[in-house]
């Protein structure tokens, strides 16, 4: 129950790798990427294989702005604003990022706000 | 989140990291977790960048963001980043780019940048502390030579600071968290002080890929927000990156 309330209160752990037990979920699985195809290409082969996780995620972060803005504003906002930002991004981004947009069959301006994030977030 | 590079007794430098995302995005009372870090974990793949078939930078991404928060070139450096919450933040720096003020960097492709391009601890550092940017950020950088291990605190325009490890002053370590290291965490958030101990609890003499891991599985540096644990050796040129859960009792932060 100390857990719930700082300050920390477990000691420190020992003899935890190779990991196991109910903190691990599992090693992350390896992809290439090849810097020396076309940068719209390049994402392809791990947005395919990840299509349905991606899409979960920015379904969860639309429901999330639509819990805010329930009209469906500031999805539509993104969608119409944040595409055009790819057209600005230096390269090879803005291209990477309309390939990913592609592989996934989401809208550019809901891929591009992935990608910006943590600019967004710093405040 | 929270990174560290320590030094062993030898001369070996490990880095490694806990990456925390999702605070305050939606709460699965069933689950008791993050909904979007909870999202974010299927998400996590190990990327190896490659150029004439050969590895120019490893990485760890979330499927679908191309930027770099945690990446390795072998025999170079190691690279991690940390966010920086400041009023003076990235919001500011979006609405600039686009009212075409575009003399500033994305955080995420700097590194991208930074890993494909720099070819020593010291080209990388230089680029990550005079880079202007559109957000705040720590940079935490390891090289492959003793004492090459620093915390680079970055505003928008300019470093304020570059905190190295230090043998002659006892600091076989750098770690940081979401807080400039010479101001105190905010007391509802210390991981710092925790992740400290354990760290001065395990010696250097005793610094290894296993004890680190142990370092960032305790709680509360292991906490309800971290998405994966990631270890790397800069002179073997490995990395490996583990997904976590962090089931109750455990901090939501």
């Amino acid at each position: 129950v100390g857990q719930y309330v700082p300050p920390y209160t477990e000691e420190c752990r020992s003899g935890t790798y190779p990991p196991s037990g109910p903190t691990f979920k599992g090693q992350a699985p390896w992809y290439k990427i090849n810097l020396d195809i076309s940068p719209r290409q390049r994402w392809h082969q791990l947005i395919s294989d990840k299509k349905a996780e991606l899409n979960s995620l920015i379904q969860g972060i639309k429901d999330l702005a639509n819990a805010f803005f329930p009209s469906g504003k500031l999805v539509e906002l993104v969608d119409k604003y944040m595409g055009p930002l790819a057209d600005t991004l230096p390269f090879p981004f803005g291209d990477e990022i309309k390939g990913i947009a592609e592989a996934a069959d989401i809208p550019l301006g809901e891929i591009v706000l992935f990608n910006v994030f943590y600019e967004l977030f710093t405040v | 989140c929270t990174s560290v590079v320590a030094e062993d007794k030898t001369g070996k430098l490990f880095h490694a990291r806990n990456l925390d995302f999702g605070l305050f995005l939606g709460w699965n009372a069933t689950t008791h977790a993050w909904k979007v870090t909870e999202q974010l974990r299927p998400l996590v793949v190990n990327l190896d960048f490659q150029r004439n078939n050969a590895t120019v930078f490893k990485s760890v991404n979330y499927a679908g963001y191309m930027g770099i928060l945690t990446g390795i070139r072998p025999k170079a450096f190691t690279l991690t980043m940390n966010e920086r919450f400041n009023i003076d933040g990235g919001f500011i720096g979006i609405l600039e780019w686009l009212l075409g003020k575009r003399d500033g960097m994305w955080m995420g492709f700097l590194t991208r940048q930074v890993l494909e391009n720099a070819t020593s601890y010291e080209e990388a550092k230089n680029k990550l502390a005079q880079t202007k940017l559109l957000a705040p950020a720590y940079f935490i950088l390891g090289g492959n030579k003793s004492e090459e291990g620093c915390v680079i605190t970055r505003s928008r325009a300019a470093s304020l600071d570059i905190w190295e490890i230090s043998l002659k002053q006892g600091r076989w370590y750098v770690l940081e968290t979401n807080y400039d290291h010479w101001k105190d965490p905010l007391f509802l958030d210390d991981r710092r002080t925790p992740a400290m101990k354990c760290m001065n609890r395990t010696t250097q003499a005793n610094i290894s890929f296993g004890t680190i891991y142990d370092v960032l599985s305790t709680k509360p540096v292991l906490n309800k927000l971290t998405t994966y644990t990631t270890l790397m050796d800069v002179s073997e040129g490995k990395l490996e990156t583990y997904l976590r859960d962090c089931p109750n009792p455990c901090m939501p932060w």
